[in-house]
């Protein structure tokens, strides 16, 4: 069972200026990001049982909130995932799906069937040498509704892509 | 080599060949052109000086000098271009990097930055800021959005409501930015949008800044008892923190249609949720 009250109720609390302006002890702007965590965590029950409704099919939803910094060990591990794409405003949507992988070919099918390009670029990871597959796809959602596509690795050896690096700038 | 290009069907953006720095933005569709760079740069907190005691601190900004130090004059630079994106990596040093992408269809320029942790090894409490540098003629303008929707035209070294008697040329010109930042010189327009709310302005003609990250060593005795100091996982390391901004070149007249509808795309983005296959159980509620 989701709620969305702990998180409304989170936000209610953020309303204060130091929560707003971070004009607070380094504990209490941990707290507040704490309370926020815990209502986020909530919600995404309720968005699970939202889209398994709408979708008449309950699924093992998974909701990765470390994409900003290429985290989400799904994608990095499944050979076969699907990935939904929930759009809350009212018109149709365009949209680069960026996920971290673990491998350099996918193949990227629409919610119709059809294969959707895709690329797989090698990201540098901060501070340190090695780097790390990121797949890209376009992908639409229609308005206030979802679209499910589904990626399947596909058992190339090569990296597909490896970027051209242009020559290190003068070390002048 | 010659200058590193980025271009989709709408924009192109020119990067100087010598720095790797941002040197030019193409409007391809109204055919716009405008030099404008762009760079990072740290403030040197103020611990309060003869004039006056304060500190820069959670509650204050308060510069040390109204110059900020250039993080670098030039950058290390990493071209990655396919069908589906072109991105310049920018490395600007150890605690500052940003990539600028292009996708295909976007008319807007995306700016991520990556800053953190600042060091402050040596003794100095940093604020720092992306600068937009441009030879916009802005008279001294700029615009910065109250909550996204109402827009505000602010002054340098002026109030509307009063006589400013200006101590601050620095803090004294620095307004709250929701989700957007402009300057304009009547004909083109250049927009930032943040994606979270920043403290910006414009302290040069043609000029735009935006404050995304700030690691200080005072107190600034207004009630916190704590320097804004951020100690990420662990004491003492600094927090890493990673945005975006979104840089639109428009005319005057198209501008606002394209920073609004940019900025509800932005606020409302798509949720993006995964799942594993085969684990499709048949649900009807009720």
């Amino acid at each position: 069972q989701g709620s969305s009250a702990r998180l409304r109720q989170a936000m209610a609390v953020a309303q204060h200026h130091d929560a707003v302006s971070g004009t607070s002890k380094q504990h209490v702007a941990n707290d507040y990001a704490r309370q926020l965590a815990a209502g986020w965590e909530e919600c995404q029950v309720l968005v699970s049982n939202a889209l398994a409704s709408l979708g008449s099919s309950k699924k093992d939803f998974v909701f990765c909130n470390q994409l900003n910094i290429s985290v989400c060990p799904l994608s990095q591990t499944a050979n076969h995932f699907q990935a939904i794409l929930y759009n809350p405003l009212a018109w149709t949507i365009t949209w680069t799906v960026r996920l971290p992988v673990g491998a350099w070919a996918y193949n990227v099918r629409d919610p119709s069937g059809q294969s959707v390009p895709s690329e797989v670029i090698d990201i540098p990871a901060k501070g340190s040498e090695n780097s790390h597959p990121e797949l890209i796809f376009p992908a639409s959602a229609p308005p206030l509704g979802f679209s499910i596509y589904s990626v399947t690795r596909l058992s190339v050896r090569t990296p597909q892509f490896r970027d051209c690096c242009s020559p290190p700038m003068a070390q002048s | 080599s010659g200058p590193l290009v980025i271009q989709n069907e709408h924009l192109r953006a020119i990067f100087d060949p010598n720095t790797g720095l941002l040197q030019e933005i193409e409007n391809l569709d109204l055919g716009l052109r405008l030099p404008v760079s762009q760079s990072f740069y740290w403030y040197n907190a103020s611990t309060g000086d003869i004039t006056h005691p304060q500190a820069s601190g959670a509650y204050i900004f308060r510069p040390d000098k109204t110059k900020p130090f250039p993080l670098r004059h030039w950058v290390n630079t990493r071209l990655v271009k396919n069908a589906l994106v072109q991105e310049v990596h920018q490395n600007f040093s150890a605690w500052c990097s940003q990539v600028v992408r292009l996708y295909p269809g976007q008319r807007h320029l995306e700016l991520e930055w990556t800053v953190g942790p600042v060091p402050i090894r040596d003794g100095f409490g940093k604020e720092i800021i992306s600068r937009f540098d441009s030879q916009l003629k802005t008279n001294g303008r700029f615009y910065t959005d109250s909550n996204g929707r109402e827009i505000l035209e602010r002054r340098r070294d002026y109030r509307p409501t009063w006589d400013l008697n200006q101590t601050e040329p620095v803090a004294g010109n620095y307004y709250p930015v929701s989700s957007r930042i402009y300057i304009t010189d009547g004909q083109v327009q250049l927009t930032v949008l943040t994606d979270r709310s920043q403290g910006g302005s414009s302290l040069r003609d043609g000029s735009l800044e935006l404050m995304v990250h700030r690691r200080l060593l005072m107190d600034d005795n207004r009630g916190v008892g704590e320097a804004l100091l951020e100690p990420g996982d662990g004491p003492g390391t600094g927090l890493v923190v990673r945005g975006r901004h979104l840089v639109l070149l428009d005319t005057v007249e198209t501008a606002a249609a394209g920073h609004r509808l940019q900025a509800q795309r932005e606020a409302l983005a798509p949720q993006l949720v995964l799942a594993s296959p085969g684990q499709d159980v048949p649900y009807s509620p009720g």
